[in-house]
């Protein structure tokens, strides 16, 4: 464990807790995006299937634990309770995921590091993940003002894998055998999907003006 | 290898 993995892991925990935060106090789910939180809650399940099978420490399996909770829970949130499914943006949140779900199954098929049932899905839960955040960056773009919970949310959520990305670069230089490229080259891809919200972000926290998206 | 450390991360 380095600096960068532990400040990149608090960092998407306090994305999940200002989601939930967002939710809970506002009982509202506007501006998110339904179809991101299930592709989060996809990506966790099939890279957590290791959960019960592989001890690796507490932490570990606490992280894990807090992840697959709090996805599915947000899922549960947005589709069943009453007040809460009321507010979500269904005629903004078109983003054909499926789509996405596929490609990424395929191309695990095709790039992984070895051709067995975990690594596949784990290869997928890592294409899956750099892709999962577009639904969420296209229901922004459509929604025009973003709310402050909102916006900080997908802020940390794509500082967290640029953090990662320091943690494999240090990973690089002080272990071994280290070798991530399939994490690493998502990781990039991930990353720089934020790159222009990371812009417009900057911008509104530089003249302290409202999160505003151009369309 | 690398497949068996790639699962220490989260």
């Amino acid at each position: 464990m380095n600096v960068f993995r532990l400040t990149g892991d608090m960092t998407h925990l306090a994305s999940i807790l200002v989601l939930l935060l967002k939710i809970y106090a506002t009982k509202s789910c506007s501006g998110i995006s339904l179809k991101t939180q299930e592709l989060y809650a996809l990506v966790f399940l099939a890279r957590y299937l290791n959960l019960f099978t592989d001890f690796i420490s507490v932490y570990n399996t606490v992280m894990k634990l807090v992840f697959i909770g709090s996805s599915l829970a947000i899922v549960w949130c947005m589709r069943m309770h009453k007040m809460v499914k009321r507010s979500y943006d269904q005629e903004l949140d078109t983003f054909r995921h499926y789509f996405l779900i596929a490609g990424c199954f395929l191309l695990a098929l095709l790039v992984n590091e070895k051709f067995m049932f975990p690594e596949v899905l784990w290869a997928f839960s890592i294409y899956l993940e750099a892709v999962s955040t577009i639904p969420q960056l296209v229901l922004l773009q459509r929604s025009g003002n973003v709310d402050n919970l909102t916006g900080q949310y997908v802020f940390l959520l794509g500082a967290y894998r640029a953090l990662y990305i320091l943690n494999w670069i240090y990973r690089y230089f002080t272990e071994p055998h280290f070798s991530r490229w399939i994490a690493c080259v998502a990781g990039l891809v991930q990353t720089a999907l934020y790159a222009d919200f990371f812009y417009y972000y900057f911008l509104s926290w530089k003249n302290n003006a409202k999160l505003q998206l151009p369309s | 290898g690398s497949a068996e450390d790639s699962k220490d991360e989260l």
